[in-house]
């Protein structure tokens, strides 16, 4: 769903 | 040479039926100091965080740090051959792309091994920073899934509200809407029964209810979930692993309409 928010947004790969 | 002894092979079970659903391939990760897994699920919403500390290992010994891609729908095919009493043992040589689960009964009258192959994922961990979080609340985990399978029967959402006068589960549907209070109770005659709320500021966030119900499945592997929630941050469902470690998800939320 478009309101969905991604962990990707709040957290940062490494 | 990686060997790993859970005398409580019954806990690894239940860890694979908590994760196999939200995850289908992840990298164990196995070091000096435990056995632990970080893996999202295909869309990104959801995190599973997977700790066993080596100290909840009857025998633990693990030479170098490795990391061993699985398939957890087939790793479950293998575990669910292990009896719930059984004693499960992993081991894997260096550089072999295998890695053997060894079940044993109880009184040892019986004992099979199963080889399993390994699979190269790319792995990508996220960093997920310490925290400080506006509420925290602990509760029967079976009354958080209980709510969660109630609620999803009525809706596809939950919004999660923390206030001083408790925690509220709510969602609406077509058919209509849905409410469930808990309140703060610590006077109960087990501390696994209490529901605890510690609030710093209230809190309200709004998450889809599917990745809820998938979280209750770790519900076998403790009697209490806690839920820490920030408004500026995915939530946390912790299941902790009694002596060992947690099964911790974290779920971003759903953007307010």
């Amino acid at each position: 769903a478009e309101n969905q928010k991604s962990l990707t947004a709040y957290f940062d790969w490494y | 040479m990686l060997e790993l002894r859970l005398v409580q092979g019954s806990l690894l079970k239940k860890v694979l039926e908590a994760i196999k659903d939200l995850v289908n391939d992840a990298n164990f990760d196995c070091s000096a100091t435990g056995f632990s897994l970080q893996a999202m699920d295909s869309s990104h919403v959801a995190l599973v965080a997977l700790l066993l500390r080596n100290e909840g290992f009857e025998h633990y010994r693990c030479d170098r740090n490795i990391s061993m891609g699985m398939n957890l729908g087939n790793m479950n095919k293998m575990l669910k051959c292990a009896g719930n009493d059984d004693i499960i043992t992993l081991k894997a040589d260096d550089g072999s792309d295998t890695v053997t689960f060894m079940f044993e009964s109880p009184n040892q009258d019986k004992i099979a091994d199963f080889e399993m192959k390994l699979m190269d994922i790319d792995s990508e961990h996220l960093g997920i920073p310490e925290a400080e979080y506006h509420a925290i609340v602990r509760m029967p985990s079976a009354e958080f899934a209980r709510i969660c399978k109630d609620l999803s029967s009525i809706g596809d959402t939950v919004v999660i509200s923390v206030t001083k006068e408790g925690v509220k589960f709510s969602t609406k549907g077509d058919i209509g809407t849905a409410n469930i209070v808990c309140r703060q109770n610590t006077t109960v005659d087990k501390p696994e029964e209490a529901t605890v709320i510690e609030m710093k500021e209230p809190v309200s966030l709004t998450f889809a209810l599917r990745y809820m119900n998938s979280f209750a499945k770790a519900t076998p592997l403790s009697h209490t979930v806690t839920i820490s929630l920030s408004s500026e941050l995915p939530v946390v469902v912790e299941y902790k692993i009694e002596d060992m470690g947690y099964v911790r998800f974290y779920l971003a939320p759903k953007i307010e309409e």
